[in-house]
């Protein structure tokens, strides 16, 4: 089954 | 001072009950170019950014930068006092810790004013940066809306796979497995009605039903919304909002543990 992945690991903080 | 009027005070309306499923709370930033905002859902899975032109409004004045920190939750108790023919002004002194709505009928014969306490909320501002993305779909926003129900009585997840000739939204659960297949159609009566596919390469890509149906409470802002997708990225759903801006959603993709 596929995981919910985090908007962070594509998208810098700044 | 910061003043910004809105005739079509139901867009207003229409823009909070876009975001207030996902965001409890958010800033807005107020500037001489307009209102922006930009945040995160509660489990950092999906991102809102819209932004209202100031020169949208039909009175817009803001001498320095404010930053309106608000309980969406509680904005909505008050955007609801206003009716939909409302004209809706916002305002806010520099350095003010409340925000005034005044909403006045279209005869002026009734004023009200509710006044609201202000935020400090800590935010984290994501850098997004330019995609050139493999697929861009445009479609009516009251199919996608239709379709995304559909499939959540389905399964939890929707595999959007996207070629040259069509878009397929598929589901699979318990009970067994749903596609909704829309072929690219420009040729139609009314623009609102056209499907249209802009495809570099192929995509297929994994979403949770349960954002996808939040980001189609924007559909009464547009009568299109995009779809823009690349291979491991966020996907990008965009509703325009004429002649003022847009709302858009970010949303991580589901993938392979």
């Amino acid at each position: 089954t596929p995981v919910q992945n985090d908007l962070q690991e594509y998208f810098a903080l700044v | 001072m910061f003043e910004a009027r809105l005739v079509q005070g139901a867009l207003l309306k229409k823009v909070l009950e876009s975001i207030k499923d996902l965001l409890n709370e958010a800033t807005w930033e107020c500037a001489a170019t307009g209102i922006s905002l930009q945040a995160m859902d509660s489990s950092h899975v999906s991102l809102v950014a819209l932004n209202l032109r100031s020169d949208g409004f039909d009175k817009y004045r803001c001498d320095r930068n404010v930053s309106l920190g608000m309980n969406l939750t509680n904005m909505a108790k008050i955007m609801k006092c206003a009716s939909n023919d409302d004209v809706i002004t916002i305002k806010a002194q520099d350095d003010a810790d409340t925000v005034t709505f005044v909403f006045e009928t279209p005869n002026q014969e009734k004023i009200s004013d509710y006044e609201m306490k202000l935020m400090n909320l800590d935010t984290e501002h994501l850098g997004i940066p330019d995609t050139d993305y493999s697929c861009i779909v445009k479609m009516p926003s009251v199919e996608f809306q239709r379709i995304c129900r559909d499939l959540s009585q389905i399964g939890d997840s929707v595999v959007i796979s996207c070629t040259k000739e069509g878009v397929k939204f598929s589901a699979a659960g318990d009970l067994g497995t749903g596609n909704v297949k829309l072929a690219q159609n420009a040729n139609v009566d009314k623009e609102e009605e056209a499907v249209v596919i802009e495809m570099q390469e192929p995509v297929s890509l994994t979403f949770a039903c349960r954002y996808l149906n939040s980001f189609t409470k924007a559909t009464p802002l547009a009568p299109q919304v995009q779809l823009s997708m690349s291979s491991d990225v966020p996907l990008v759903v965009e509703y325009k909002l004429e002649d003022m801006g847009y709302v858009r959603y970010y949303l991580a993709p589901k993938i392979e543990d």
